[in-house]
């Protein structure tokens, strides 16, 4: 998976 | 990093601030129940992967934050409902829903539901706080917990800024989230005047008025 679809911000 | 540690716990300080002053005074007077309920859809929309959370900081974070929200409309809608003055929260958030949404429709980064979900609360929340300005306008005046709150709500999203530059520079692998970034820069912007009377008024101990 891409970066965009780790979101490991609030 | 620190930056973005910082930010979180200005949230967090923010929404206790509201907390305090709501419970404290027993009034939610100054208050924007609009810009409330936009903050508690922007949780649901962003939070939609809570069960799956890898780290257990974002997790107790997104926790306290959708918590919180729920209670302080409780106490709004509910509890202080008296002292709520639906005359004076009278910003149009259709055209803030309208604006998020049009957003999430045309420039997600993947068509999925999390995603488009995901990228509707990033807008919505960098126009979310524009009702409680806009009631402070009207009211041309705000208590001093309310002005801190605000303050500290700001200072949460422009402290992601540093944040993400520092990751930029620091972390090699790291892909500029250009969704989160322009909403977050357009965000602090808003907060720009705000800031500045808080700058000069509330630091000065001023009661906050605005000119």
């Amino acid at each position: 998976k891409g970066r965009y679809f780790v979101k490991d911000e609030l | 990093n620190i930056f973005r540690v910082l930010g979180d716990f200005s949230h967090l300080a923010s929404i206790f601030i509201l907390l305090h002053k709501i419970q404290q005074l027993k009034s939610c007077s100054g208050i924007s129940f609009k810009s409330q309920v936009l903050y508690m859809l922007v949780y649901i929309t962003r939070y939609l992967d809570l069960p799956w959370t890898s780290s257990p900081y974002n997790f107790i974070f997104k926790v306290l934050f959708i918590s919180s929200e729920l209670y302080i409309i409780y106490l709004m809608a509910r509890a202080y409902k008296p002292t709520n003055d639906p005359n004076l929260d009278t910003f149009h958030v259709e055209f803030l829903l309208g604006f998020a949404g049009l957003l999430a429709l045309l420039f997600p980064y993947k068509y999925t539901i999390l995603e488009v979900f995901w990228a509707f609360s990033i807008w919505l929340e960098s126009v979310a706080i524009l009702p409680q300005l806009f009631m402070l306008q009207r009211t041309g005046e705000a208590e001093a917990m309310t002005a801190h709150y605000i303050a500290a709500l700001g200072m949460y999203r422009a402290l992601y800024i540093p944040n993400w530059i520092y990751r930029y520079f620091s972390e090699p692998t790291h892909k500029v989230d250009t969704i989160a970034v322009t909403a977050g820069i357009l965000q602090t912007i808003l907060y720009s005047d705000f800031f500045w009377i808080y700058y000069t008024k509330v630091m000065r101990g001023e009661k906050f008025k605005l000119p």
